[in-house]
Formats: structure tokens, C-alpha cells, sequence
């Protein structure tokens, strides 16, 4: 039975695909067999690890509204191990055509039941919004983590993203918890980071992760060459952050 | 008559917020009257000016969907001379709202024609997505500005954006241009800046900006304060290149 976690914050570029695309890759190094999903019509997860939109045959799109099973779509990368169910664009029209459905909020978590058995962990990058995708995934989770840029209008965010977790909780997915937030782009340069960090640190002292990712320009350079940072540069402090993060959420979960 | 100006661009964080802000007041300062439109539920240009949620009676959201005049929710920002239509929470279920609605991609347009001779210019700051909300900004707007982050994943979602362009000016607004491509958060650092710049430069070499906006903490430190950069910090280079910006903005409009 995978446990099914949501990588989501509404506000946007504050490194949610970044984290989805390399804790996948952190967790399946560490032997733990983990599927990422695309959930973005932006599709950045599916080229930040390579693949070209024109090389997607079908998508977790054709999945979600069409009649495509999930292990059809799902695509494996060779170099790191890693398995993801790739967007489309066609996902640019999926809230609209969700918001005519019956339980338009569970067609995720119906769809995910068929490999849940499949895999230990499955991780679902979300848009930057709180529309029907994002719901749809809060529904099909069991816990969110929160990527928390260290900046001003990130922690303003905080509180929406919470009150619509409470929504999903109360009104669809009971068992949804905060698995953890992780305090992104962290600038060791500027106060503000600091400021940040403590702020959230105050409000969230047991989910703040102890994991921060520093900013680090490697970070945002591997996925122009469709690599995790691992494979693009194993030693640099976005990757050794990365795998910390990794082991935090593992030893958190009671498995190392 | 005013002319109305959509920052838009999909891609989270990119400085589509920050751009808004700073340009109004650069425009304010250079003697034209402007009006920004802080059309995101997450509000980030109402805080980001010093106006707290809970302070705002009636935002952009009781025009859009209620029976309020634009000018009754219009803010004063007294230290800089700034106009705003602030946004609200309200906002988040907008979307849906609108949907149902006769004519819902002209419903923003309908509404600014009341206030379009009382300012030189309207700038709309828009939520990271290209739903119904971004398609009302571009459906109401003489031109789109395209705020591009120095990354990779920025560069990605462009095609996404002109197609939603494209789409708009051949369904809705067939007077929609673009009114430039400006770079964000120029990091004179790395390569992948100059990278991104030389390939955007290479596509739109008369829309993109010679204005660079440089990566500049104190422009990520001044929405803390409720301040645009010009009242947090004059002399610093965030200040400097989005006087510049304005000043091509104008000069690209015949103004200076
Ligand atoms: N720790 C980091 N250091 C430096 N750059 C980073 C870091 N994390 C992410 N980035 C870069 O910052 C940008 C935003 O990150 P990313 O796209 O992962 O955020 P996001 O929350 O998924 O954005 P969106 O809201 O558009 O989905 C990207 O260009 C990415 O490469
Ligand atoms: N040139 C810059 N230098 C440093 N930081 C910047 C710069 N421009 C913007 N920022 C910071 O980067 C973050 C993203 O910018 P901003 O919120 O303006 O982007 P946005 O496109 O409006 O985001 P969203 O997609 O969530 O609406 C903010 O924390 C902002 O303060
Ligand atoms: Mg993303
Ligand atoms: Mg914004």
C-alpha cells in the first residue's frame, strides 16, 4: 500500500517541482520504489527529467478524463531509477472539464488505487493554485508537504494553503495530516531567510523540517539537461540537501 | 482613455507581483496616474503595497462578481501616490463563479470602462495560471507585459503563454499585442541567465526589454514593509532598473 503524498502550495516558484523531482530521486536511490506525478500542465517535472512533451504519448491526463490506466502511461528513467506519470498540456483544460463531474474531487484517488500496491511511496506535484487539481490531489493523500520558499510572500500564503487543508479534511479526506514543511531557497546572505525560517519555525516547531534546501544555481541548472541533481552534480549542496531531506521524511515515516 | 496592461505569465514566482508594483509606482513617479489591479486571490500586490486583508472592505472580487463601482474599492498608497484595486480571498473561488456566467471572459473589461479616463494607465497583476481570471485580464487589456524569470523552467512556459495569446486576440480581443518581454531576477553569477536572455532574445528580439531587473534582495525584502522599492530603498539596483522599465515603457509608448 503506497503512501501517497502532495507536494503543494499555491504560491507560486517556491520549488515545489524542484523538491517533488528530487525527493522522488533521493527516495529511489534509498531503495524505496517511487512514483512522481505530474500534475501540472506546466509539465515541468516530465521535462525536468527529460522528457519532451512531444515524446508523451499519453498522460496522466488521459488518465485522470479519458480511459487510460496509470500503469499504461507511466515512464521509467533510465539513468536514476525513477518512474513518473508525465503531464500534457492537454492538462491545461482539466479543471474545467473536472468541474462537470460526479466526485469530480476523487477521480485522482480512484485512479491511484490500481498501483498502489505497486510502489512504497507516490508523490504528486501540483499546480499553483488551490483550484480542482490541487484538490484533487489533497483528496488522494495521505499527508502534504509544504515547500516554503524563505520569502515574504511565501509565508503569506501559509495560512490559505492550511485553510483549505482543513477543507479537505473536513469535508473529503478525514485522514489527510502535514507531513512536513521544507523551507526552500534558503540565502545564508540575507536576513530574510532567517526571518522566515524563524516565523514558521514559531508557528510549526514539530512539521518544520530540520532539512533546509540552500539556494544553489545547480538546482535550477539540471533540468535543462532533464536530470535530477544527483545525476547532474551529486556533490553540490542542493543535492546533499536533497538526500538529507530525503532521509528526514524516511526516518520520520519510521522506516529508517 | 486609459491604456490597460496584463502582467501575466503561468510560471510561478517569475516577479509577475513584483514587476506590477514597482512599475505602477515608477509610472506614478514619472508623472503618469495609474491604477493597479491586484486580480490574485493571494493578494500578494494588496499586501505587498501595505494594505492588510483585513483592512480591505470591498475588493476587485465585489466588482467582478457583485454590483460594487471600481472606484469605490480604489485604495490610495499615500507615500508614493500609487492607485490600487485591492484584491481579497473572496477571489479563490472566483473561477468557478465566473464560469457559469454569460460573456464570463468580458466581465473585467465591462467593468474598467467606468474608471479608463480617470488614469493614463491600468496595470493587472494576474494569479499564476491561465484560467478564467488571467483570460478576463487579456481579454480587457490593450497589450500583455511577460515577466521572464532567468530559468530554465521560465523559458519552458512560454509557448504555453503566447498560445493563450494567440487564442485570446483571434477569440476576444483581436487588439491584444505584446507590450514587451521583461527578464527577472538577472543573476549575474551564473550562466544560465545569460543563457536564458540570449535564447528569449534570440525568439522576440524587438518585444524583449534591454532593461534587465537584476536578482536584488532588497526588492524581495521591501513587500515585507508594504513599501515598492523606491520608498524602501532608492539607491539599490532593484530601484534602479524598474525606473529604468518604466522609463522604456514609456518611451515604447511615444510618451518620453
Ligand atoms: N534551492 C534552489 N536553489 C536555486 N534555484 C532553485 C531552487 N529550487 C528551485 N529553484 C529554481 O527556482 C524556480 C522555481 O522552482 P520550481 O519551478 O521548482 O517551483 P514551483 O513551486 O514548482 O513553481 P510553480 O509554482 O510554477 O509550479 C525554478 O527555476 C527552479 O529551477
Ligand atoms: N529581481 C528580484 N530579485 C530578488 N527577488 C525577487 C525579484 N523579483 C521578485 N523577487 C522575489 O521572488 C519571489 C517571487 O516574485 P513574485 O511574487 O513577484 O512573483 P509572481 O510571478 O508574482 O509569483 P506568483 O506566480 O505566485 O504570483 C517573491 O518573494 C519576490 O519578493
Ligand atoms: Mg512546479
Ligand atoms: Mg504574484
Amino acid at each position: 500500500m503506497a503512501k501517497i503524498v502532495a507536494l503543494a502550495n499555491q504560491k507560486g516558484g517556491v520549488g515545489k517541482t524542484t523538491t517533488a523531482i528530487n525527493i522522488t530521486s533521493a527516495l529511489s536511490k534509498m531503495g524505496q520504489k517511487t512514483l512522481l506525478i505530474d500534475f501540472d500542465s506546466q509539465c515541468n517535472a516530465t521535462s525536468g527529467l527529460g522528457f519532451a512533451h512531444e515524446e508523451i504519448e499519453s498522460s496522466i491526463y488521459d488518465v485522470l478524463l479519458g480511459d487510460q490506466d496509470i500503469s499504461n502511461v507511466v515512464l521509467r528513467v533510465e539513468s536514476s531509477g525513477v518512474f513518473i506519470a508525465p503531464s500534457s498540456r492537454d492538462m491545461a483544460g482539466a479543471e474545467v472539464e473536472l468541474a462537470g463531474m460526479i466526485s469530480r474531487e476523487m477521480c485522482l484517488k480512484r485512479k491511484l488505487a490500481a498501483v498502489s500496491d505497486d510502489y512504497a511511496f507516490i508523490i504528486i506535484d501540483c499546480p499553483p493554485s488551490l483550484g480542482l487539481l490541487t484538490i484533487n490531489a489533497l483528496a488522494a493523500a495521505d499527508s502534504i508537504i509544504m515547500p516554503i520558499q524563505c520569502e515574504y510572500y511565501a509565508l503569506e500564503g501559509l495560512t490559505q494553503l492550511l485553510d483549505t487543508v482543513k477543507l479537505v479534511r473536513e469535508n473529503i479526506n478525514w485522514g489527510l495530516i502535514i507531513e512536513g514543511i521544507l523551507m526552500t531557497m534558503w540565502d545564508y546572505r540575507t536576513n530574510l531567510s532567517r526571518q522566515v525560517v524563524d516565523e514558521v519555525t514559531s508557528f510549526f516547531p514539530n512539521e518544520i523540517y530540520r532539512t533546509v534546501i540552500p539556494r544553489n544555481v545547480k538546482l535550477s541548472e539540471a533540468p535543462g539537461f532533464g536530470k535530477d541533481i544527483f545525476s547532474y552534480d551529486p556533490l553540490c549542496s542542493g543535492a546533499k540537501a536533497y538526500m538529507e531531506a530525503g532521509r528526514e521524511f524516511l526516518s520520520r515515516n519510521g522506516i529508517i
